[in-house]
């Protein structure tokens, strides 16, 4: 049987003026995943890089490019799972780390947990030599303009997200 | 949301989800992407989802292993993949997408909402995405 690979960039509102750039960030992304496979690598290898290079493409809200926090800041959550032994890792609120999955997958190989949170996976990062960025390094003009133009002044951060996509 | 499932020639599988959230959403908030079942899930012995969409009703519907329940049963990724989406938009009132794929090879990206933008690779063929019927 031949590997197969399938990705998604998400299923929110695409305007049609960022339509191109989604549809190439997928054909880059599950090629750079489905390259993983013709160089002997595994499954959790060719979806970890598949991600790993959507989370690099500021088309997509992840890693680079990911949507703004009711404070104008970048929380990010990600999962890893191997069907072979049903193993997982997973990261949650992490906010400087250009690539969770990555961590995502760190927890999954070098701990005995399956999720890792906030300030612990911040500290885990830093155990892991997983190099910090800055968190301007995540935000894009796009990110930031949407997030100004959705915040209603006093808007309740939970019913303003009401009928949102993550 | 970004997502991807895979199974080598081996028949193994896996998937994985990233994302930065929902818009404005409240510090400390975390949807389905991070919890084993909802965000993904990945099983050698039916197969692999990735999912995207309101991440509260995809919690709440346990979207992923929902869907490899349907595989259980006999059913295909494509019928799997639309009975979740279509549990989870009556039971919760959520929309969303998932990207399938099982121990065979078989494979499917269905969405719920307007658009998702979606990718396959297999043999050595390109398939892609975004509207329906695409």
């Amino acid at each position: 049987m031949r590997p197969v690979l399938v990705v998604h960039g998400g299923a929110g509102h695409i305007p049609s003026e960022r339509a191109q750039g989604s549809m190439g960030g997928v054909c880059a992304a599950v090629k750079a995943g489905y390259h993983v496979f013709t160089a002997g690598g595994s499954s959790v290898d060719a979806v970890v890089e598949a991600v790993i290079n959507m989370e690099d493409n500021p088309h997509f809200n992840a890693g680079r490019g990911s949507v703004l926090t009711a404070g104008g800041q970048v929380e990010m959550d990600a999962l890893v799972m191997d069907g072979r032994d049903l193993s997982s890792g997973a990261v949650s609120a992490v906010s400087n780390i250009a690539n969770p999955v990555k961590l995502a997958r760190l927890v999954m190989e070098k701990t005995s947990h399956v999720c890792l949170t906030a300030g612990g996976a911040a500290a885990f990062a830093r155990q892991m030599g997983v190099q910090e960025v800055p968190t301007e390094s995540l935000i894009t003009e796009y990110s930031r303009a949407r997030w100004r133009k959705n915040q209603a002044p006093g808007a309740n951060p939970v019913e303003c997200q009401m009928g949102k996509m993550g | 949301t970004v997502g991807a499932v895979a199974v080598d020639s081996e028949g193994n599988v896996a998937c994985a989800t990233s994302t930065g959230g929902i818009l404005n959403k409240m510090e400390g908030r975390v949807g389905d992407t991070p919890c084993i079942g909802s965000g993904g899930y990945a099983d050698n012995s039916v197969g692999a989802v990735s999912t995207t969409g309101h991440g509260e009703a995809i919690l709440k519907v346990v979207l992923a292993r929902h869907i490899l329940y349907h595989m259980e049963q006999g059913r295909s990724v494509e019928e799997a993949s639309d009975l979740g989406l279509s549990h989870m938009k009556s039971r919760v009132v959520g929309l969303g997408g998932v990207v399938t794929v099982d121990t065979k090879g078989e494979w499917s990206a269905r969405f719920s909402s307007n658009q998702m933008a979606w990718a396959a690779a297999c043999d050595q063929t390109l398939h892609w995405g975004l509207y329906r019927g695409e």
